[in-house]
């Protein structure tokens, strides 16, 4: 999940500036 | 009723599609054949028109406030990668090629967003396995991405920014490598796509079927993905029948296409990590390292 922490933000709708 | 049943999955991936790609494929023919009533795009030919063209690349003018919302989140993480470029004393000409990789990084990882969100709205997708949600994105957003560059291109260049500037093949070509290696395989697969005349609402259809194979590496549990495809599949069908009648064998034809964007991808990933080795002072934008990283 961590190699892909980005993506699995996208798609749960919780990126935010932050996190990325 | 079946029938009726796929009319209304090819309406629904249409309206996804048009709510979330700014630039449709109808909008990018009127502006490439000058139909727009819009100013005719920026033409970047050369280093010097690239400079002045700069600005535009940056994105600065976006198309609808959640794209404006969502693309400030995305070039903030981005924003410290020009920083520290900024601070190095790089030939001018050596760091314009650097800064334009740097843009379209950030309209690409914009563009992964806006790919997302089309998938999430396949009937069926969000029930799958969150990690296979994953898997699909990694290995089909660039194939996704590519076949989205074919209505932008024509055989003597491409529109960017949103369509607001034209960048002409032959100046691509002549930048330095491996840079000018990076488009002209998309301009030979985009000539070619383009014969076939699909307009957006084949388009929505196509690239659904594209992020659903069931094939990508790693796939927990492929059944459920397989028979998501195998609907968009018959709908996709039933539409070219419908929106083509007079060309024969479109179907067959699109899906070997599938075949032809793996080795376009793979050369792709190649490419980006020997950049990653030639060019010490690049960075990549951390969503496509995501997606790049053990993809092929």
């Amino acid at each position: 999940k961590e190699k892909h922490k980005i993506l699995h933000q996208l798609l749960q709708n919780s990126t935010s500036p932050v996190d990325l | 009723p079946e029938a009726a049943d796929l009319r209304a999955l090819s309406r629904h991936l249409y309206e996804a599609y048009l709510k979330y790609f700014p630039l449709t494929k109808a909008k990018a023919r009127a502006i490439l054949s000058g139909k727009t009533a819009d100013n005719a795009p920026f033409v970047i030919h050369d280093m010097k028109s690239l400079l002045e063209g700069e600005q535009f690349i940056n994105c600065k003018q976006i198309p609808t406030p959640e794209h404006q919302q969502q693309m400030s989140a995305l070039t903030v993480a981005h924003g410290g990668l020009s920083g520290a470029h900024q601070g190095l004393e790089c030939n001018i000409l050596d760091a314009v090629e650097l800064r334009f990789f740097h843009s379209c990084q950030s309209r690409s990882a914009e563009a992964v967003r806006e790919v997302t969100e089309f998938a999430k709205s396949i009937p069926g997708f969000i029930e799958l396995d969150l990690n296979d949600q994953v898997t699909l994105l990694k290995y089909g957003v660039i194939e996704v991405l590519i076949i989205m560059m074919a209505p932008l291109m024509n055989k003597d260049g491409t529109l960017i920014a949103y369509g607001q500037i034209f960048m002409t093949r032959e100046f691509l070509k002549s930048l330095r490598k491996p840079f000018c290696q990076m488009l002209e395989p998309k301009f030979e697969f985009s000539v070619k796509f383009n014969t076939l005349e699909l307009d957006d609402s084949d388009m929505a259809l196509f690239l659904a079927v594209v992020i659903l194979s069931g094939d990508r590496p790693g796939l927990l549990n492929v059944k459920p993905i397989e028979q998501l495809q195998e609907t968009v599949l018959h709908a996709l069908e039933l539409q070219l029948k419908l929106n083509h009648p007079d060309s024969l064998q479109l179907f067959a034809k699109l899906l070997q296409k599938m075949t032809d964007l793996r080795q376009i991808v793979t050369d792709h990933v190649h490419l980006i990590q020997l950049l990653k080795k030639s060019e010490m002072e690049m960075c990549l934008h951390p969503l496509l390292q995501e997606i790049i990283k053990d993809l092929y």
